[in-house]
């Protein structure tokens, strides 16, 4: 799962 | 998205305004570490390299244009505007000793051995030492204008909001980010000493200065 460490902070 | 990242992230967009603003309207760079400003350009482009390959939201993809754009333009305003106004001569620290052990480390302890995934855990040890040039440049010269603290304090407030986020997220979205929160915490540190002057000084209307 390519979001599974979600990175989606700045 | 959360209280304490929204306002973390706010932070750090009011830095870079506050940062230029001190550059235009001083129309001078001093004080500042084009070293400390070229290792951001480092950390940004690393890290949002992602904007080729993954959408999160309307809001993600703004910040992150925002933070590569505005921080080369600073770069910019460094080397070529206000190029005379810099004194590299007391902008030393060796950029080597951050970037070597984060490109280790980043190898070593990451998510998933993925070029990608490397940069971006390189984007983050990067970032959490990439202050050490300005403060470095602070120490040696004991003193700093007071829109220069504003931009530091700004700036070490948005990585200290962080902290908060992450408890947050811990215990409504049960998401932990390990590499993220170590260098969150180391980074936010690193500050401890700067905020310390910077509250019992400058928001008591003091000039910043350090002890001779």
């Amino acid at each position: 799962d390519d979001d599974y460490y979600g990175h989606d902070e700045l | 998205m959360n209280l304490f990242r929204l306002l973390g992230d706010l932070s750090h967009l009011a830095s870079i305004f506050i940062l230029i603003h001190k550059i235009q309207t001083t129309r001078s760079c001093r004080g500042i570490s084009f070293q400390t400003q070229a290792l951001y350009v480092t950390v940004f482009v690393a890290r949002y390299i992602d904007l080729f390959f993954r959408w999160i939201s309307l809001y993600n993809f703004f910040m992150k244009i925002f933070f590569i754009a505005s921080s080369v333009y600073i770069l910019y305003l460094m080397k070529y505007r206000y190029r005379p106004t810099h004194d590299p001569s007391i902008d030393t620290f060796k950029v080597e000793y951050l970037v070597g052990p984060a490109v280790v480390l980043s190898l070593i302890f990451n998510y998933k051995f993925e070029f990608t995934e490397i940069l971006w855990t390189f984007s983050i040890y990067l970032e959490a030492v990439a202050i050490l040039p300005q403060l470095f440049m602070l120490q040696r010269t004991g003193e700093a204008e007071t829109i220069t603290t504003h931009y530091l304090a700004a700036l070490g407030a948005y990585r200290a909001l962080y902290i908060p986020n992450w408890i947050y997220r811990y215990f409504t979205e049960d998401v932990v980010d390990p590499i993220a929160i170590v260098a969150g915490l180391v980074q936010t540190g690193l500050y401890l000493d700067f905020f310390y002057v910077y509250f019992t000084k400058v928001l008591q209307g003091q000039k910043f200065e350090l002890p001779a």
